[in-house]
């Protein structure tokens, strides 16, 4: 079983995106998935379900007493399956900051779940709730956009991840690879792709997610982008992407 | 002295790209103005002085003891100053966490400080930091993005800046308005600001800033849009904002 924490603490680089159609696109390859929600916005229970900030939610197993199998929900994807969020996530780091092993309470929950792939989308940020993800991954997986900004915070996430997970002690935890999002045909994104290829040799993926609005159309619909629009540019990148993570993934 | 609080736990929703912009429109307008920057990325910090992560920063002054004034830097931006940020930042809400009066460290650091507009710009969470901002902060301003998520988050995050409100206890604070970014003639789009303008009837600024790549390459450039292109649609929207602004901010 994998588990793939998909994480970056720049916003709106295409992480919710990401975990909802790689999921949608591993669960094609015949893959049972389990997404569990670790966002305070909720984003990939909307996407996945339409519903909007459901109570009771991750956030009742996290920092209640409730058992994670009593929150796993069926989604409009066929063998994807959600463990939803809700907003009461958003005061969740300060919450946890005192209780000791806040690090470790979702990997704990996960311990008795059995599916071919985990996926978990977690908020921007390198607070408890991502540190949560990753003590409960086997890999991380990192889309960047191609921006200044997400691309010039890579060095510092890329030590930061390091850091925790020297820190937490989780010596298996490996970047599993770090791709291209809102990759468009202009100068500007052929010079950063450039960019990323010099500084991430080796473990820069194929697959590059292309910009197309199918992709916001496909949330909106609440559906992945290969139920709404499988042929579109989107649609084919997350279907390369599932492919690639799959051939990787099962190779360590 | 107005201090306004760029705020949106959406991330990738231009706050940044709007603490930097519209504080060089203000300056202007012959405002004196400082910016602060309150999130771990620091990429306001990069986009307005080319460094990365310096130290010291108001992690010092929030988590330490550094006097405020010991660091604000002028910018590349004429009238334009910056307390700048760095990754610690990541850490605070956790680190800060269990100190009484955390909320109010800003501030209380702020108290001494004379500008004619303080501009605070937040990382995309509603944790400690953003807290801080609000608590220090005479105004709110939030950018939406006129994506599904932007829009379908903006009930929860207006319910809780009202909370932190009363919660914090300022009355005074206002949502001095909300506001369209990312604006592009296209169907999706144009519609999404039909339900900006149902919803928040009263509260919608007229100002709507464009999708422009200027925005994104004066990033690149270290200067404002107005210093990097004035005249591109990017540059003329944040031109209005500052205008809107000023007006709106100088009646209350
Ligand atoms: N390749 C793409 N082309 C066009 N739009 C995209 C693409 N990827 C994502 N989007 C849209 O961009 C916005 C940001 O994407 P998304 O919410 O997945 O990012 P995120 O990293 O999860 O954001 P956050 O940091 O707030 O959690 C969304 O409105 C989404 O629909
Ligand atoms: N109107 C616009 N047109 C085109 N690009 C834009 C626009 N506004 C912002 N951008 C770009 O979009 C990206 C996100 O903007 P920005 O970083 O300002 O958002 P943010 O809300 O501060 O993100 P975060 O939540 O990570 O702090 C940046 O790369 C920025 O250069
Ligand atoms: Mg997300
Ligand atoms: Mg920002």
């Amino acid at each position: 079983m994998s588990a793939i924490c998909i994480a970056n603490n720049k916003g709106g680089v295409g992480k919710t995106t990401t975990a909802v159609n790689l999921a949608a696109g591993l669960a094609r390859l015949n893959q049972r998935v389990l997404v569990v929600d670790l966002d305070g916005q909720a984003n990939a229970t909307y996407a996945l379900t339409g519903r909007v900030h459901p109570v009771p939610s991750i956030y009742d197993v996290l920092v209640g007493t409730r058992k994670l199998d009593t929150i796993i929900w069926q989604t409009n994807e066929e063998n994807v399956w959600i463990v939803p969020a809700d907003g009461r996530l958003q005061q969740a780091d300060v919450e946890m900051a005192a209780r000791p092993g806040r690090e470790f309470r979702l990997a704990r929950a996960l311990a008795g779940v059995d599916y071919d792939y985990i996926i978990i989308d977690t908020p921007p940020s390198l607070g408890v709730l991502t540190q949560n993800a990753l003590a409960a991954s086997t890999d991380v997986l990192v889309p960047i956009a191609l921006t200044e900004f997400s691309v010039i915070g890579m060095d510092k996430l890329e030590a930061t991840i390091e850091d925790l997970r020297d820190g937490l002690n989780l010596p298996d935890l490996e970047i599993l690879g770090v791709f291209a999002t809102f990759y468009e045909d202009t100068t500007t994104s052929r010079e950063t792709w450039g960019l990323l290829e010099k500084k991430f040799e080796g473990r820069l993926l194929e697959t590059r997610i292309p910009k197309n609005l199918d992709l916001e159309k496909a949330h909106r619909a609440n559906e992945s982008v290969l139920s709404f629009a499988p042929n579109s540019s989107g649609g084919q990148g997350y279907t390369h992407l599932a492919r690639e993570v799959k051939k990787l993934a099962s190779a360590h």
